[in-house]
Parts: C-alpha cells; structure tokens; sequence
C-alpha cells in the first residue's frame, strides 16, 4: 500500500461519502444523475464479487463494503425515497447508459486478462468505471449551473482516479511483476474524461465564479 | 514461480 494509492482510495471515499450526506441531509439530489450513481453501482457489484472468495485484507473487505453499501443506498435515495426522488430530474437525466453497458460487456470478452467468469466481470468493471461519470457529465452540461456539492463530487471522483495513476506508476517502479495494462488504459481513459471538466472546475475556483460548464 | 495477480485494489 503507498501513499497514492491510500490518498486515492481515501479521495475515492470522500466522494461517494460527500454525495450521500448532501442527499441524506438536504433530502434532495438536484443535479445528480441516477444514471451515473446505477452505473457506479453495477461497477462494485461486478468487482467486489471476491470479497466472498479472496480475503485480501480487512482494510480491502472493509472498503468494499462501504463503497457497495454507499452507492446502493445512494440509488435508493433516489429511486425510492419519497422525498429525495422528487427532486431527480428525470427529463435531463437521458444519457442511454445501456450504450455504456453493452460495449463494455463485449470489451470485456474481447480484452482480458484471464476468460473466467470473476475475471470478465472485473474487467467489465473497469471499462464501465472508465466511463459511469458520463451521464452525470452529459447532466452538468445541460443544467449549466452546478452547485458546488455536485461539483466537488466529480471532482474528488477525478482526483481519485488520477492519484491511482501515480499509484501504478510507483508500483510499476518498485514491483517488476505488477503490469495490468488493461487497468492502467481504462484508468487514463477515465482521467481525461474529466479533464476539461477539471479546467473548468479550476478556472471558476481560481476566478471565483460560480461554475459554468460550456453548452 | 509467478503467482496468478489477484486484483488487490479496490
């Protein structure tokens, strides 16, 4: 474990913690895409599959059962709760995440590190990962404005995944043998995805303005 | 011998 890969994970927490307490407290989840949180959701459940097979540690079981825990609470805030679902918006929301789904199901049987099923359904998390923010991205780009809860979300979600990259940079370094080159593309391919929204995000801190995604 | 890389990120 370094110090990129705890700062990730830790990042990666906030994140997923921050949304729920801004649904949980202000009973409202104006500005969040379902479709991403439904995403990141099938994401944990296709890759902690082995917190019933493999004990990597209790730091590792531990975590798994946040993130699981914490983003299907989050879908059930906002699909069920009577309050909370009032405040999703439906309309904006469109993004066809099954166009997400799909290809990443038949990248995973094409691109793999090993054809077993708990392999597959990994790999297929990770393509998914790579691309779950885009629906949330498509939402922020339509309703302009984001209040800075949602904002902070995206960003502490970008900042996770660019503190993994240092992290597989320092244990290509120091571990000959770790080479997963399907996670470290998929990895890179989700960092920029965030990219222009980070500029963005950075030049309304820096101006102190509120943040304006372009059209 | 390599053992097979179990994933142990999150």
């Amino acid at each position: 474990m370094n110090i990129f890969r705890l700062a990730g994970d830790m990042t990666h927490l906030a994140s997923v913690l921050v949304l729920l307490l801004k649904i949980h407290t202000i009973k409202s989840c104006a500005g969040v895409s379902l479709k991403t949180q439904e995403l990141y959701a099938l994401v944990f459940a296709t890759r902690y599959l082995d917190i019933f097979t493999d004990f990597i540690s209790v730091y590792n079981t531990v975590m798994k059962l946040i993130f699981l825990g914490s983003s299907f609470s989050i879908v059930w805030y906002i699909r069920r709760h009577k309050i909370v679902r009032r405040s999703y918006d439906k309309e904006q929301d469109t993004f066809r995440h099954y166009f997400l789904v799909l290809p990443c199901l038949l990248l995973a049987l094409l691109i793999h590190e090993k054809f077993t099923v708990k392999e597959l359904l990994w790999t297929f998390s990770i393509y998914l990962e790579a691309v779950a923010i885009l629906p949330q991205l498509v939402l922020l780009q339509r309703t302009r404005n984001i209040d800075n809860l949602t904002g902070q979300y995206v960003f502490l979600l970008g900042a996770y995944r660019s503190l993994y990259i240092l992290n597989w940079i320092y244990r290509y370094f120091t571990e000959r043998h770790f080479v997963h080159w399907i996670t470290w593309i998929a990895g890179l391919v989700q960092t920029l995805l965030y990219a222009d929204f980070f500029y963005y995000y950075f030049e309304s801190w820096k101006n102190n303005v509120k943040l304006q995604l372009p059209a | 011998k390599q053992q097979p890389q179990i994933h142990d990120e999150l």
